[in-house]
């Protein structure tokens, strides 16, 4: 059990530390097992540095930072199993605008083996959805999907017409 | 492997039959607080087996049935179904497409369906046992689960190594 | 101490009562104390009701329902006792544009006696800003307040001329 | 009574003097993350009284300092000053415009004025007392304050009403 858990943390670890050089990329984001030399009872620690200047403890960070290096980590782990999708449900809420483009350009960056399903109030997350799926509840109560858009490469697969920007 | 439609029927508040088609790219589900975009995330984690009513955020599994809105009366039961092609063969069958089916009467008996066959919760449970997809694995994220992480919580992100391993 | 608190609870009972109204016009809310006939043993109990059809717990509701109902709430405690000033950062993060309409209307029914100040990403919120200060680090690592927007009734004030829409 | 002006020198990443006016109605802080809006919240909360490092987001009281940056030595000493309009004489002084300033040193000393007179912490504290100013008023309403009640906590949620009372 040890040595699994290592195994996987090991794996965890050198994902975030890519994916967190994908967010941020003039910082760099660590994790370490602290506090005990049994794996099984130390405390992760989490190293974030958004920028080269320092290197700050989660508490350090502003909403939005502590925001993406989590999301990170989360995704740190989903890429452990792979699965062929990954829903984020309005993790982009305390993001500004450049790291909202930053986001989707790493999930960008996955799309080749991860299908992607944005829950999201987002204006920009839309633009750059491929498909977009939009919920109302033009009856009260009654849950229904009202509009559909399909693009690819600037083309709308739904009314088979190109798409002017 | 990968997802490609998903049908929700009499689930939480999709009283009229909803089908999501899901293709490879990021897929934006978007509209107004309430109107039900949690709620297909919901059907697609009760579809693959989870059973928490923390998660499904319902006190009991009878409350994810439609139960009723001004002008619609609550349905008899809640049918979610998923339709996965297995063309890497990620999951152990000879099949190349998957539909997994998810029934629950209000009385409190459900049914499993495997490309129609009727099987067993565990069924469903061990099919996706050793891929990213079970229910414990983190192909959701929520700005819920960023906020564990960040608040600190030793706990809760031991935890998610842990569960991870 | 009861006494006090009591007189306390009852005038945070009719805030809310009336803040909930503002936030969600076809439904009511109410706070009452269960589960112990002493007030200062008992449990505070919020019911929501968003629209006219059925009474919510907290946990039924969606997040963005959840949010204002809270928001509503902190208001309704912060009205108890008169301050000039009352700062909210980023509450507006899981509101849709409707919501963030009512959320902004409400805090005008209040400017009479309240400054508000508001840090936000949204910009539906920014555009009902009568002050508007940008905040930047051009320099990296130290803040400096670089744009501000003053205008009041359509009116430049920091230019003194009319703002066209 | 009413706040015009919040000078920010020194404290957390204003390492320049800043001044921010306020009037009647609505003022946005916008920005990027981490470019310092919440720290904004923070030089307010500060100056008012606010001694809990988890509500400053500090480990340590000096921690608010200017800690230096890529090109800016760390200073010495902290001052935020306030300026309030006693209007409607809500405060129990002869003057008809208070500045309550404070100003923290490196080595930990701490002063505090009122219209330029040294005063002890205490006396700003009481100066607000019976206002909804005092630093555990709720003035500042925050997403995360927002989750403590939707997370269905009932001790957080009694806690709410037992600090209005
Ligand atoms: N069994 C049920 N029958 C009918 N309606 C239900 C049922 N369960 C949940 N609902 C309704 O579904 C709605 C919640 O939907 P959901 O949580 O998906 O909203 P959302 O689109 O995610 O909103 P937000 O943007 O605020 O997060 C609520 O109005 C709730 O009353
Ligand atoms: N004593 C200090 N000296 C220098 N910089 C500091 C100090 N304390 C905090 N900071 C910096 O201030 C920044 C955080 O600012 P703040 O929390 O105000 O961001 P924000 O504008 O609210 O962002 P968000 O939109 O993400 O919430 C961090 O980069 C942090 O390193
Ligand atoms: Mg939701
Ligand atoms: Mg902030």
């Amino acid at each position: 059990a040890r040595k699994q858990f290592t195994q996987v943390f090991e794996q965890i670890r050198s994902n975030f530390q890519k994916t967190y050089a994908l967010f941020f990329p003039e910082g760099s984001g660590d994790l370490k097992l602290i506090g005990n030399s049994d794996p099984l009872e130390a405390d992760v620690e989490i190293y974030a540095r958004p920028k080269t200047k320092e290197l700050k403890t989660m508490k350090a960070l502003s909403g939005g930072e502590k925001a993406l290096t989590a999301i990170a980590l989360l995704f740190s782990v989903y890429l452990v199993k792979p699965s062929p999708y990954c829903i984020l449900d309005e993790v982009d809420a305390p993001l500004d605008d450049r790291n909202v483009d930053r986001f989707i350009s790493v999930l960008r960056h996955f799309t080749e083996t991860t299908q992607f399903i944005i829950v999201t109030h987002n204006k920009l997350t839309m633009k750059s959805a491929d498909y977009l799926y939009g919920v109302t509840m033009q009856e009260e109560g009654v849950s229904k999907i009202v509009s559909v858009q399909f693009k690819k490469n600037g083309y709308d697969l739904l009314h088979k017409v190109p798409i002017s920007s | 492997m990968y997802i490609s439609e998903l049908d929700i029927f009499g689930f939480k508040s999709f009283a009229n039959r909803t089908r999501l088609k899901f293709s490879q790219g990021l897929t934006c589900v978007v509209g107004p607080n309430g109107c039900g975009k949690t709620n297909v995330v919901d059907a697609l984690r009760w579809v693959m087996g989870e059973q928490k009513g923390s998660v499904l955020r319902s006190d009991r599994m009878t409350d994810l049935i439609f139960g009723g809105s001004k002008y619609k009366k609550p349905l008899n039961y809640a049918e979610v179904s998923l339709n996965i092609h297995n063309n890497r063969q990620v999951l152990s069958l000879a099949y190349e497409n998957v539909v997994i089916s998810r029934r629950l009467y209000r009385d409190g008996t459900s049914e499993y369906f495997l490309n129609q066959t009727p099987v067993r919760l565990k069924d469903i449970h061990d099919l996706f046992l050793d891929t990213g997809m079970s229910s414990n694995a983190y192909s959701v994220i929520e700005l819920k689960m960023v906020e564990d992480i960040l608040n600190e919580n030793r706990e809760s992100r031991k935890y998610l190594f842990e569960e991870a391993a």
